[in-house]
């Protein structure tokens, strides 16, 4: 499944 | 960490360090919006709500600090150290009309109903439109200095670079983050009337002027 979060970006 | 976000992040820093710059050199905040700054500033503060609690990484830490004190120092040298010079009869762009959109899609439309995902949701939208009063106001003088028009290159292209991180990340990583690449879209998108006036104009030496 695709992982959503990108809160590991700025 | 990929390269397309590095060079995103860098061409952020340059961005924030040429406006920065621009204000301490010339002494002057002439033909910057407050309102994009203010924006700005609190797209970083909703963003990085998570900054003491969700460490990433040393340069995530580093890169968070510097963008949320370089904003805040950018709206108090505007609003207050160099306010003599700041054009606000321009710099007339309702700031509501950006912010009770973007909160009320903010609630309607995230990954959880949950008041951090809720405010870092509201973060990416106020982002995408957060540039609007600067380009309202460079549309009112009908001009911009060209170390602006550098700092708005670089502002632009940032969230161009991270589109093609997203690209990267949804290929190799199986990441993808459709409210971040919706959003970051919009954002690019709006830049790219005045990416053709930066690149006809200014790359050919000449002052960055709208066509009157």
């Amino acid at each position: 499944t695709l992982k959503q979060k990108s809160k590991d970006e700025l | 960490m990929n390269a397309f976000r590095l060079v995103g992040d860098l061409c952020h820093l340059a961005a924030i360090v040429l406006l920065l710059l621009k204000i301490w050199k010339s002494r002057s905040v002439a033909g910057l919006s407050g309102k994009s700054q203010i924006l700005f500033g609190l797209v970083f503060v909703t963003r990085y709500l998570d900054l003491v609690t969700n460490f990433v990484s040393p340069y995530n830490t580093i890169m968070k600090v510097f963008f949320l004190s370089s904003s805040i120092a950018t709206v108090y040298l505007i609003y207050t150290k160099f306010k003599a010079t700041y054009d606000g009869n321009h710099d007339t762009f309702r700031m509501e009309f950006l912010l009770i959109p973007c909160a009320l899609l903010a609630i309607v439309v995230n990954h959880e109903f949950s008041p951090m995902e809720i405010l870092w949701t509201f973060s990416i939208y106020l982002e995408a439109v957060a540039i609007l009063p600067q380009l309202f106001m460079i549309s009112k003088t009908g001009e911009a200095e060209t170390i602006t028009s550098h700092y708005l290159f670089a502002l632009g292209s940032y969230r161009g670079l991270y589109i093609m991180n997203w690209l990267y990340r949804y290929y190799y990583e199986n990441n993808f983050d459709v409210i971040a690449v919706v959003a970051g879209i919009v954002q690019t998108v709006l830049y790219c009337d005045f990416f053709y006036l930066y690149i006809t104009k200014v790359l050919q030496g000449k002052k960055l002027q709208l066509p009157a």
